[in-house]
């Protein structure tokens, strides 16, 4: 099973044309492997993306390098996932 | 559980959990609930829709699915729930009684059933289908990119790799391939409707042009009675308006394909929420996002009905 410890999923509105782009070139670097749940759609519109551990450091400083500022919607995805697994085993069990 | 009345709305299920409801729902309202195989995916796996329906011969009818991304869990567990609410509905001569005096229901819950088996077993951010690409490492197609309308235009990728690849020709994923043989041996499908998450909008054609649908007037304002129905349970704001002006280009999406099929009234929902929880929306949020969101189907529905084509 695949497991998120560490990924996060940060939050970008983007508020002019060159940092729309930045993110463009975010989704363009298949090595970061990056999910983007919410892709770029136009000024204002949030992208959310997640983040493996191990590209975060680089796709922060990408961001702040270009003064694309951003916010971090979900700190931590396996922490959630494992929430949504202790949730069903108690349904499971309740059942 | 033992039946439907004590299965858990509150939970997100496994496949099998909800193949096991399907079962119980049928054997329960025999004169109401039927299961219908349309294929079978990828993986081999069953493609079930349940039909509703008080009688007749190939009524007009309206078309639900949930599930076709796999990981916005909350659409199947919505499908779970409209399926209880339909049988309620119908028990009570309330709410869609009166839709389902002329019409047919047709709701696919797990529409992509591979998919929605890994998230469970391997990888719970998966989305697309479980195809296998030659010629690449990278598995699966975005079933909803793979219908053949304005298909590998741009707003989808060449890509296997990608979330948003569309596949080596239309229709070559089974799990799509089944919907479009099955709505054109019905033929009478006058609204049909794909339900996704996340971010709040109800959207309808066109994804892959700028160029207004026909009926571009009348789907927005439909759509704004949806809205304002699905807000006044709980107040959750959406957004609505076709999809390539509301989000982005979207090159060979399900219900630009519908619509060009000729069934005007295609929608697509894109549930709870808009960015706390993402595809993680915790199961305590199921219930009143399949309530808030039956509102606007409700809406949509009873338009079909009033205004047959």
């Amino acid at each position: 099973t695949e497991t998120f410890v560490g990924h996060q999923v940060l939050r970008v509105v983007p508020t002019s044309h060159e940092e729309l782009q930045r993110l463009q070139e975010l989704q363009g670097l298949e090595h970061l492997k990056l999910d983007f749940w919410l892709a770029p759609r136009g000024l204002g519109s949030p992208v959310d993306i997640r983040v493996p551990f191990p590209s975060l450091q680089a796709v922060k400083a990408h961001l702040e390098a270009n003064g694309v500022s951003y916010s971090i919607m979900i700190e931590d995805v396996q922490e959630l996932l494992d929430e949504e697994q202790r949730e069903m085993m108690r349904s499971s069990r309740r059942l | 559980p033992l039946s439907t009345s004590t299965f858990n709305y509150e939970a997100y299920h496994t496949l099998d959990e909800i193949y096991a409801f399907m079962d119980m729902l049928v054997a329960e309202n025999p004169n109401l609930v039927s299961k219908l195989e349309i294929g079978r995916s990828t993986e081999n796996r069953p493609l079930y829709v349940l039909k509703f329906s008080t009688g007749g011969s190939n009524r007009p009818a309206v078309w639900i699915d949930t599930g076709i991304h796999s990981r916005e869990w909350v659409t199947q567990a919505s499908g779970v729930w409209f399926a209880k609410k339909i049988v309620e509905d119908h028990a009570n001569k309330e709410g869609v009684a009166s839709i389902l005096d002329t019409m047919d229901i047709f709701l696919e819950i797990v529409t992509n059933p591979d998919g929605f088996a890994y998230t469970h077993s391997t990888n719970r951010m998966w989305r697309k289908t479980r195809s296998k690409n030659s010629g690449s490492i990278c598995v699966g197609v975005d079933p909803n990119r793979n219908w053949d309308a304005g298909f590998g235009g741009s707003g989808a990728s060449g890509n296997p790799c990608t979330e948003t690849y569309h596949g080596p020709y239309p229709n070559s994923e089974p799990e799509v391939k089944s919907i479009v043989d099955f709505v054109k041996a019905h033929g009478n499908i006058k609204a049909f409707v794909s339900i996704h998450s996340y971010s709040q909008l109800l959207l309808y054609p066109y994804g892959y042009t700028t160029t207004p649908v026909p009926d571009q007037q009348e789907l927005h304002e439909l759509s704004a009675k949806a809205v304002a129905a699905l807000s006044s349970l709980y107040g959750t704001n959406y957004e609505y308006g076709s999809i390539i002006t509301t989000i982005y280009k979207a090159s060979g999406a399900t219900v630009d394909w519908t619509y060009n099929q000729g069934i005007k009234y295609s929608f697509t929902f894109e549930l709870r929420d808009t960015g706390r929880y993402g595809f993680l929306l915790p199961a305590t949020q199921i219930v009143p996002t399949a309530e808030e969101t039956w509102l606007a189907l409700k809406v949509i529905m009873e338009h079909a009905r009033d205004n047959m084509y």
